[in-house]
């Protein structure tokens, strides 16, 4: 089984291969990748092995092959279909994030229940009725889902979501939400960010 | 020196270790709470070790006392004043976040540069214009700084944090900061989370 952690690390491989990439160069060495990435080569060598053969020992990486490889390995390829629901200051924000296009995620549905914003056209969208969500994303053959309601409503909604066919939420509501095997979670929890940086400003007695 | 994964999970300890008090349970063992985190219990006990002896071989954890002294070591016992940069969507959604006031992260100045937004309220605090940002993080004496404006203007107010007294920046803005050493940057990229989704969902064959 591949740790999380290493496939976390492959969106940094990813990231750091583009910027080598955009510089005109074509290969790259372990260590070379791992210095960028604040790793040691150890570990990125270890990490690339989990998900194929790559590069050549002594020769270091073909740049453009390894960034193809990894993303197709993530299914990065091709254009995602992402539902949005809760479009206040959070979806707004996620819904103009330039990040989530560049890779490929296009945000095709947007969900509220307010009735000042539903009927409204965000970034080219129609907003919907959550009442709505489930037949929609079914229609749609949506797969990919954000949740940036309120805490109270994102259970609810997350039911409605997998109704529809949803396998995997990005949820940023801070409770734990109750879904059936075979849906993945991922939780955004931005504080944790604010945490680390609290403690190593501790530790420097900065704080 | 200790991992930086390992300081990521004591924040992961800590919501786990709220939860268990919250339930009124006294004592955990390391086994519950590498279950709670989705972790092996050997992983709990070496990253304990790292910030302390805590607990007794055999009988587990006192969960208010690690609690209070996770809290401590991460320099969360006291209220820390925070300097927002960027009063956009995701700079209002981060101001009315729950998550970081119930960790003692206080939002203390907001700036921006938009004249429609200069001299606003929001949550209690007026927007300043950001040419004043030096001077007022010096006043407040603000070492925490969040970025969140567009990546054009992300460097020239990272200097003027910096130039204020701030020590550790969060940054959302998509470029990579360039700042003296002693200065601590913790980049976001929410992108890499749907990377993370678009993997396992590629790896069952749903994408
Ligand atoms: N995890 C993090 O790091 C982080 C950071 C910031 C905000 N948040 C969380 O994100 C969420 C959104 O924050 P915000 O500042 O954008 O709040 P907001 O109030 O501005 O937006 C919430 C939106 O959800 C809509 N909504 C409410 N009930 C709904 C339902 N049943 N179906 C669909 N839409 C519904 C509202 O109409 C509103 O438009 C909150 O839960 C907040 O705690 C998390
Ligand atoms: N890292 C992530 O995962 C993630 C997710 C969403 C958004 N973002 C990023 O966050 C940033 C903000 O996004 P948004 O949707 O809130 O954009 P936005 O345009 O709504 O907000 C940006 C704000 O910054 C202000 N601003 C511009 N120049 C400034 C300056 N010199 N000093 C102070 N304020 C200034 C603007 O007036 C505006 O209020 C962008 O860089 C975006 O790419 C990152």
């Amino acid at each position: 089984k591949i740790p999380k952690r290493s496939v976390e690390r492959l969106s940094i491989y990813k990231r750091i291969l583009k910027v080598i990439m955009d510089a005109g160069f074509t290969t790259v060495s372990s260590s070379e990748l791992a210095e960028r990435a604040g790793l040691n080569p150890a570990q990125v060598r270890k990490d690339l092995v989990y998900f194929g053969q790559f590069g050549t020992p002594g020769m270091g990486y073909q740049v453009s092959t390894l960034h193809r490889a990894i993303t197709r390995i993530m299914g990065l390829h091709k254009k995602i279909p992402v539902a949005l629901a809760g479009a206040g200051n959070l979806g707004q924000a996620l819904l103009s994030y330039q990040g989530f296009k560049d890779r490929g995620f296009i945000i095709e549905s947007i969900f509220d229940n307010d009735p000042e914003k539903v009927g409204k056209m965000k970034n080219g969208i129609k907003i919907r009725n959550e009442k709505n969500s489930s037949s929609e994303i079914k229609d749609k053959k949506i797969k990919v889902g954000i949740i940036s309601t309120p805490s109270s409503a994102a259970q609810s909604i997350a039911n409605k979501l997998i109704e529809g066919g949803i396998k995997g939420i990005l949820n940023f509501a801070p409770i734990e939400l109750k879904v059936p095997s075979g849906i993945i979670v991922v939780n955004v929890a931005l504080c944790e960010k604010l945490e680390m940086l609290s403690y190593y400003l501790s530790k420097r007695k900065i704080l």
